[in-house]
């Protein structure tokens, strides 16, 4: 008896300490990593897209569910004097500007309401030049530019891009005019299937198709803008326009960090996200908000019904986009510029 | 969490291929931090 309890005496501090070890190493390894990272940014060098094991390991992992966990402990009500110093230390963690939340923290009874609160009048002002597209959320330009030939890619980071129909969905009105094909056989196409019926409603108004199709006049630009976990989450409207149609896509929800652009292919076509388009008046208009780990669901305050990273019914296959034609007359529901579309949130 | 704009706009490739005034331009740079409301092009 004594031999074994002498054995497990030793056992235990031994255990303890290559458990310690390693994850001291494995942190000075991270530590390191990131300083060459840094470095690499400083001398102006892009970084390229590499895919290694933490990428791999993540998609095995049930981000889903550990979403939804996140989200069931960040909405538990917590108690009114405790609240201060929880969303002082998360803004000290993130970031966060307290001084422009609407109200005072006690009244925020959870983190997740702390973390879709609006911000006090005039925080935000609209830029009011007709002529100007805005920032519909706070947070960092990633990518930018003009989309080219009719493939239309993005660039998630140097040596790897996504192409936008398959971000905004085969259905998408993108003015894409597949190669060898005119605009007549594309709307031909739309006539025969019937289940595009939402496409030849919304193109049925010919002012709208007009001012939806391709032209050597208007180009296609796009604008990638990444959030942080304490930057302000609401998503407003970049210009005044007019959403037609919504779609919802029950992705993955890997993280959207800098790193996990580097390292998981097409993340912003695997992740849950959701697809507003419409046309505005230099014509098309989409927003895609994509989710995260951490922040797995998407509300509209123009569809407050719509939910988001729900239980999936099948394990693997991608279910395909759900989608909602809104007002099928064509005309779709007004947007105004800097008003509040939706919201980012946790779970 | 990341948002993408996708949208249509006058683009500097006019067939004569000169620029006109009415191209839309972007005014933020790659990394600028941006908050809502501030024009991201015009």
């Amino acid at each position: 008896g004594s031999g074994d309890s002498k054995g497990n005496a030793f056992l235990l501090p031994g255990a303890t300490m290559a458990t310690i070890l390693m994850l001291g190493a494995l942190h000075a390894r991270r530590l390191y990593e990131g300083k060459k990272i840094e470095e690499k940014r400083e001398k102006g060098i892009e970084l390229e897209f590499h895919p290694d094991v933490k990428a791999s390991f993540l998609g095995i992992l049930p981000l889903r569910s550990i979403s939804r966990a996140w989200g069931s402990l960040t909405s538990l009500e917590i108690p009114v004097w405790m609240r201060p110093y929880v969303y002082k230390a998360w803004s000290r963690a993130f970031h966060s500007n307290l001084k422009e939340a609407a109200l005072p923290l006690e009244e925020y009874a959870s983190l997740q309401d702390f973390f879709v609160r609006s911000l006090k009048e005039g925080c935000r002002p609209i830029d009011p030049d007709p002529r100007c597209l805005v920032s519909p959320v706070d947070g960092t330009v990633v990518r930018f530019g003009e989309l080219k030939g009719s493939r239309g890619m993005i660039e998630q980071v140097k040596g790897h891009s996504y192409s936008v129909s398959a971000l905004l969905g085969n259905n998408s009105l993108l003015p894409m005019v597949p190669e060898g094909k005119d605009q007549s056989e594309e709307e031909d196409a739309v006539g025969e299937n019937n289940d595009k019926s939402w496409l030849r409603v919304s193109l049925a108004s010919p002012k709208l198709r007009e001012s939806i199709s391709a032209s050597p006049m208007k180009g296609l630009y796009y604008c990638v803008i990444y959030l942080r976990p304490g930057e302000y989450h609401r998503i407003h409207s970049p210009a005044d326009w007019n959403a037609l149609v919504r779609r919802h896509f029950a992705g993955r929800l890997f993280p959207v960090n800098e790193r996990a652009t580097r390292t998981i292919r097409n993340l912003y076509v695997e992740n849950e996200r959701v697809v507003l388009e419409g046309v505005w008046k230099e014509g098309f208009m989409a927003l895609a908000a994509v989710g995260a780990t951490n922040i797995g669901s998407i509300e509209l305050f123009i569809e407050p019904e719509l939910r988001t990273n729900k239980p999936k019914k099948k394990l693997f296959p991608t279910e395909p986009a759900e989608e909602r034609v809104y007002d099928p007359e064509g005309h779709g529901l007004k947007l105004e510029k800097g008003k509040e579309v939706g919201v980012f949130n946790m779970g | 969490s990341t948002v993408v704009l996708v949208f249509q706009a006058p683009t500097a490739n006019t067939p004569e291929g000169s620029s006109s005034s009415s191209d839309f331009r972007f005014c933020v740079k790659h990394g600028d931090r941006v908050r809502v409301g501030e024009a991201l092009g015009r």
